[in-house]
């Protein structure tokens, strides 16, 4: 079978203000899936205060974007489109 | 492999066996080579045995690469294994170590889950255990020990990331590892654990608040790597216990290697703090390993002589 593609997949950035925001943040991977943790490993560890980095499908980027913005969530986006960066990562005369 | 293995470079499983295999062969005075179990679609996996003593009385148990995507992980048990080699003869403090005590390396845990994530899917995280009547695949092996297994943040749920397996020590690459701890108890005096992203030194407890016994000892130590660490390029660890410093988890490696009597038990989380994430470029593999590797020689001889 052919390799997954993360073309225009983004890895988001948010830090939970309060304990509203830390269950939004808990509820948005039952709402929008697949949602990826990767720091924490899970949304059930999410706590105040706490840098959550999370990939996010490209056909689901603008949902999770709205939504980040309707709860006036502060969010950066650490990896714009995650397939270009994996192309980055190894030596392209190696690839 | 037709590519060539490089300890700068991300290596795929293929090129890693063979250097296990060859590192073995070349430094057969330093070297062992031991196999300690099969995945779970059956790859060998393989522990070095890096030591001078054969029958020394104080060892550590370094693991890489028990979370696939982790990929700078094993490449930091690579470098460890060629540094050792290569200032046997040249460092005092390397060959002090290495005299008189063993380091048992696993390379590469999750054999399976690093092989998909480099063939399939880069940011696999689990093992490729499909033993669960579910459809979803792997199971997450830090939280697969027996310590607590299934509570605080271990999922049940085969689809979920930190999928704990179906009982402890299900996956043939969890029980690889306690095995040989099991059997070589005595001699064990420090477990590391090598992972990566968030740039910490962690020690136990994961599973509960409750500081451990030896707490102001660990976190002296942590501390003491985290300054070896920040010594060569500046980088900042944080340090602490799991629960507190990150969040509390259960059935994680660290907590068990503890629990088995092994006081002396750290998770490194490498480089870097999110610019990079799984993603780290091969341009700071170097820089990387050469900072842990003081932190790991800091904590080696603290354990050669206070131990």
């Amino acid at each position: 079978s052919s390799a997954r593609r993360f073309d225009s997949a983004k890895v988001f950035r948010v830090k939970p203000q309060n304990e509203k925001q830390v269950n939004f943040m808990r509820n948005l991977a039952t709402v929008i899936q697949p949602i990826d943790f990767w720091y924490p490993d899970s949304a059930l560890q999410i706590v105040n205060q706490m840098e959550v980095d999370f990939l996010v499908s490209a056909d689901q980027t603008e949902n999770v974007e709205a939504l980040l913005k309707d709860n006036n969530i502060h969010y950066e986006i650490l990896f714009q489109n995650l397939q270009e960066d994996i192309d980055k990562q190894l030596d392209n005369k190696r690839n | 492999s037709t590519c060539k293995h490089s300890y700068t470079k991300y290596n795929n499983w293929p090129q890693i066996y063979s250097w296990i295999t060859r590192i073995a062969r070349k430094n057969p005075e330093l070297v062992s080579r031991i196999k300690i179990g099969n995945t779970f679609e059956n790859r060998p996996i393989y522990l070095l045995k890096i030591g001078k003593q054969r029958d020394a009385k104080k060892a550590i148990f370094v693991d890489c690469g028990i979370h696939a995507r982790e990929w700078i992980s094993p490449a930091f048990c690579q470098w460890f294994v060629k540094e050792a080699i290569r200032t046997y003869g040249k460092d005092s403090s390397m060959k002090n170590i290495l005299d008189n005590m063993n380091f048992y390396i696993v390379p590469l845990v999750n054999i399976d889950g690093y092989v998909w994530s480099w063939t399939q899917d880069r940011f696999w995280r689990k093992n490729r255990s499909n033993a669960s009547s579910n459809a979803c695949v792997g199971v997450d092996l830090n939280r697969n020990f027996d310590v607590l297994w299934g509570t605080v943040d271990a999922s049940k749920n085969p689809c979920e990331e930190v999928y704990c397996g179906s009982s402890p020590e299900s996956e043939p690459e969890t029980k690889a590892v306690t095995t040989f701890i099991h059997s070589h108890l005595s001699s064990i005096k420090a477990y590391l654990t090598i992972h990566s992203y968030s740039q910490m030194v962690l020690f136990p407890y994961g599973y509960t608040y409750d500081k451990v016994p030896n707490y102001n000892t660990l976190n002296g130590l942590a501390k003491g790597a985290a300054k070896a660490i920040a010594s060569l390029y500046g980088k900042k660890y944080k340090y602490g216990a799991s629960a507190s410093t990150i969040y509390p988890s259960s059935g994680c490696s660290d907590d068990w290697a503890y629990e088995q009597g092994i006081k002396y038990s750290f998770t490194f989380e490498l480089r870097d703090k999110g610019k990079y994430g799984f993603l780290l470029p091969e341009s700071e593999i170097k820089e990387t390993c050469q900072e842990i590797m003081l932190a790991v020689k800091f904590l080696a001889n603290y354990i050669l002589n206070q131990t």
